[in-house]
C-alpha cells in the first residue's frame, strides 16, 4: 500500500490460498489505518505447518518492529500457535504481517496457509487509562471517529490547550453607567490559572471611576520598592497608556481613570493564594481643563470645574471686541467635547476703533486724549478761523463710544458745521487824513 | 469809482470783478457758491446772457493779477421782476450767480453779510461803495486796473427824488426811482460809482460787521453835482435771495 492510501478494511491471505502454499515462500504485509484507529484482524482460516515455536513455517505479526504474535498450526493441532476465532487488535494504527515457509512440507498433509480480514476500528481515547499527566480532558471527554474532543461544564470554558477547563470570568463588556465587578469566588480564594478580562466601556464623554472595596488581596512578592506582581495580578489598562499591575493587600481605593474605557485583566497561575478583589464602578462626565481668562473680557459661567457638554461664553468689556485669529467675531461660545478638550480656544478682546473722525470741511479735528481713534478717545472739531466759525457750541467734544461712533456730549453722531464768517475783513480801511 | 481811493488788499474781500463778454461789472460774495450782482449786468432788453459768457474774479485788488483765474457760473438767476425794455425801468435790479465750484474763504476772499430783516437805512449813514469801474482822471474817464472805494452817505428819498425831477426838467432821461432802490452820494458830486461798478456792493457797518445794503444799479452821469447814485435795496429781496439759494 502506498502511504497516501487510506485503507479502512481489506483481506489478506497466504500465497496460492486456498491451494497449499509453496515452499520457500516469504511475503510481508504492512497495514496502516488513520491515526485514532486500531487494526482488528480476524482469521477465517489458518493452517500452517505446526512446529514448536513455529520454527519452520509461520505468520509473524509485528507492531513498530516489535513481535506481537507468531502463528502456525491449525485449530486442531496440538503444537503450534493458532490465533483461535477471536479477532486480535493492534496496539496502534499499523501492523506488519510476515508469512514465510521453509523448503519442505510433510508429505501426508498439504497446509493451505491462512485467510484473514482486517478493518480499522475507532479508538475510544476517552476510555483509555489515565497517563501520568492525568485525564485527557479535565472535565468532559467526547469520543469521535479517529479522535476525541474535550468539553466543559456550565460556567467554565475550555482553555487554549483544548483539554483543561477554567472558570468563566469577566465575560462581555460592561457598558452601563455603573456596576459591580469582583474576582471569581470573591472573597473566597480565587481559582488557579485564571485569566479573566473585564472591559468597562461607557459612552464617549464619560469617564470611569473604579472604587475598590477594602478587602483586596492579590498574592505579591514583597520587596523594598513595594509589592511585585509576579504570579497573580490585576492589570488595569487605559487607552494610550502603559498598563498598571495591582497586587498586594492594600486596596487601591478610588481610581479616577479619566477615560471612557478600562480593561481589567485578573491573572492567577496554578499555585499561590489570592482572595481576589471587588469594585464598584461609576461614570461621570469627562472633565475639560479650566479655560483660563480673557484680558478685558469675561468667561461665563464661572465654575470650578467644566465637564463634557458644558458651554462657556466670552464677552468683552465695554469698548472691546471679540477677535479670533485676527478676525472679529460677533459672539463666542465653546463646548467641552467628549475627548475632554474645548472645541475652540478662547478668543481675545481688542479695544474697538472708531476710525478716523469724519473730516470737517473748512476745519479740522484735534485729539484731546486717548490713543488715536480708540475707545474713549476724545476729539474736538475746530474751524479755520477767522474765516469760519463752528455752528453752535464751540466747546463740543466727540468721544469714541462703544458702538464705534464718535458721539458728542449730547450723544449726537453728526459732526458740526463750519459756517463762513461774514462781513469781517482781516484788514480795515484806515483813512487817517482829513 | 469817482473820487475814490485804491482799496488795500483784504479790506473788501467780498468784491468780485465780473466780466460779460467785453463788458465789466461787479459782484458781491454772499456765500461760498453764490455771487450777487445787478440784474442789468446779466440781462439786456429782456434777454439774459449765456452763463458761459460770465466770468468772475475774486481775491485781489489788481485786475491784472486776477484775470488769469476766472470762476465760472453754474447757473444765473435774474430777478423775475426785472424788466428794462425801455431803459428807464431798473426796478428789481438784482441777480444771483451760482458758482460751479465753492469758494474757500481766506483773508482775500470772504462773504459780506446780508442785511437783517429789520435793517435800517438811515439817511446820512455812511456806506462804502467799491468796484473796478471807471475813474475820473482830471476830467477824463478811464478804465482802472485797481479796485477803488469811496464812502458815501445815504440820501433821503425825497431829496433824491427832487434831484432827479430837476434833472428831468433839464430834459435828462431819468429812470424811475422805486421803493426797491435807495440813493447815496453828496449834492456837490464828485464821489460816485460809475460804469463798470454795476453789481458792486454798497455796504454799511454795524457792530464792526459789514452788511450789504445796496447793489450799484444806476445813476445820471457819474459824480454829477445834484445827482445821486442809485442802489438796489437788498433788504427788500431777502426772501427771494434765500429762496433762490435754497432752491438751487
Amino acid at each position: 500500500l502506498s502511504d497516501s492510501d487510506t485503507v479502512m478494511h481489506g483481506e489478506l491471505h497466504s500465497p496460492q490460498y486456498p491451494e497449499p502454499y509453496p515452499p520457500n515462500a516469504l511475503e510481508q504485509w504492512d497495514l496502516t489505518v488513520p491515526e485514532g484507529f486500531q487494526i482488528r484482524l480476524t482469521f477465517t482460516h489458518l493452517d500452517i505447518e505446526a512446529s514448536d515455536g513455529c520454527y519452520y513455517d509461520s505468520l509473524t505479526v509485528l507492531h513498530n518492529g516489535k513481535l506481537l504474535w507468531k502463528f502456525c498450526g491449525n485449530e486442531n493441532s496440538g503444537d503450534g500457535n493458532h490465533p483461535g476465532h477471536q479477532p486480535i487488535l493492534s496496539p496502534g494504527n499499523s501492523l506488519t504481517l510476515i508469512f514465510q515457509s521453509d523448503d519442505s512440507n510433510p508429505e501426508r498433509h498439504q497446509n493451505v496457509g491462512f485467510f484473514a480480514h482486517f478493518q480499522a476500528i475507532d479508538v475510544d481515547e476517552c476510555s483509555a487509562p489515565e497517563t501520568g499527566n492525568g485525564p485527557l480532558c479535565s472535565q468532559i471527554c467526547l469520543n469521535t471517529l479517529g479522535s476525541y474532543l474535550c468539553a466543559c461544564h456550565h460556567g467554565y470554558e475550555l482553555r487554549s490547550d483544548k483539554s483543561t477547563c477554567v472558570l468563566t470570568c469577566g465575560d462581555g463588556i460592561f457598558d452601563e453607567p455603573e456596576g459591580h465587578l469582583s474576582s471569581p469566588g470573591y472573597p473566597n480564594l480565587s481559582p488557579y490559572s485564571l485569566s479573566c478580562q473585564y472591559v468597562i466601556s461607557v459612552k464617549n464623554g464619560f469617564t470611569v471611576s473604579l472604587n475598590f472595596s477594602d478587602i483586596f488581596h492579590i498574592e505579591s512578592v514583597d520587596s523594598e520598592n513595594g509589592p511585585h506582581c509576579l504570579h497573580h495580578w490585576l492589570q488595569v489598562t487605559l487607552p494610550n497608556k502603559e498598563p498598571v499591575k495591582l497586587c498586594g493587600k492594600k486596596s487601591p481605593g478610588l481610581i479616577d481613570t479619566n477615560s471612557s474605557s478600562v480593561t481589567l485583566e485578573y491573572h492567577t497561575d496554578n499555585e499561590g493564594m489570592s482572595k481576589g478583589w471587588s469594585l464598584d464602578y461609576s461614570t461621570g462626565r469627562m472633565k475639560c481643563p479650566m479655560p483660563g481668562s480673557v484680558t478685558r473680557g469675561r468667561v461665563t459661567p464661572s465654575m470650578t470645574e467644566y465637564f463634557y457638554r458644558d458651554h462657556i461664553y466670552v464677552r468683552c468689556d465695554q469698548g472691546y471686541k471679540l477677535m479670533m485669529n485676527t478676525q472679529e467675531i460677533k459672539t463666542f461660545s465653546t463646548v467641552c467635547q467628549s475627548n475632554g478638550q474645548w472645541h475652540l480656544p478662547l478668543p481675545e478682546c481688542h479695544i474697538i476703533d472708531c476710525g478716523d473722525p469724519e473730516p470737517l470741511l473748512n476745519g479740522g479735528v484735534t485729539f484731546l486724549s486717548g490713543s488715536q481713534n480708540q475707545y474713549l478717545s476724545l476729539v474736538q472739531y475746530h474751524c479755520n478761523e477767522p474765516f469760519y466759525s463752528l455752528e453752535g457750541d464751540q466747546n463740543v467734544t466727540f468721544t469714541c463710544e462703544a458702538d464705534r461712533q464718535w458721539r458728542s456730549n449730547d450723544l449726537a453722531v453728526t459732526k458740526p458745521t463750519c459756517l463762513p464768517v461774514c462781513g469781517q475783513p482781516t484788514q480795515e480801511i484806515r483813512d487817517f487824513l482829513r | 469809482i469817482f473820487g475814490g481811493k485804491d482799496a488795500p488788499q483784504n479790506t473788501i474781500p467780498w468784491q468780485v470783478l465780473l466780466t460779460v463778454g467785453s463788458g465789466r461789472g461787479g459782484g458781491i460774495i454772499i456765500a461760498d457758491k453764490w455771487i450777487m450782482t445787478a440784474a442789468h449786468v446779466l440781462a439786456h432788453k429782456g434777454q439774459q446772457v449765456s452763463k458761459d459768457l460770465v466770468k468772475m474774479y475774486v481775491g485781489g485788488t489788481e485786475v491784472g493779477a486776477m484775470i488769469n483765474s476766472p470762476l465760472y457760473a453754474e447757473s444765473v438767476h435774474v430777478h423775475p421782476g426785472y424788466d428794462s425794455v425801455d431803459d428807464l425801468s431798473y426796478n428789481n435790479d438784482i441777480a444771483l450767480i451760482k458758482l460751479g465750484n465753492p469758494l474757500t474763504f481766506r483773508a482775500a476772499v470772504m462773504p459780506v453779510c446780508l442785511p437783517a430783516k429789520d435793517s435800517s437805512y438811515t439817511t446820512g449813514k455812511i456806506g462804502l461803495v467799491s468796484g473796478f469801474g471807471l475813474v475820473n482822471d482830471n476830467g477824463s474817464r478811464i478804465l482802472t486796473n485797481r479796485m477803488k472805494y469811496v464812502q458815501l452817505p445815504l440820501v433821503d428819498r425825497k431829496k433824491c427824488n427832487d434831484s432827479f425831477n430837476l434833472l428831468k426838467e433839464r430834459k435828462h432821461k431819468v429812470p424811475h426811482l422805486t421803493n426797491n432802490m435807495f440813493c447815496a452820494g453828496t449834492p456837490e458830486g464828485g464821489k460816485d460809482a460809475c460804469q463798470g461798478d454795476s453789481g458792486s456792493p454798497f455796504t454799511l457797518t454795524e457792530n464792526k460787521q459789514f452788511w450789504v445794503a445796496g447793489i450799484v444799479s444806476w445813476g445820471v452821469d457819474c459824480g454829477l453835482a445834484g445827482a445821486y447814485g442809485v442802489y438796489t435795496k437788498v433788504v427788500e429781496y431777502l426772501d427771494w435771495i434765500n429762496r433762490t439759494m435754497q432752491e438751487n
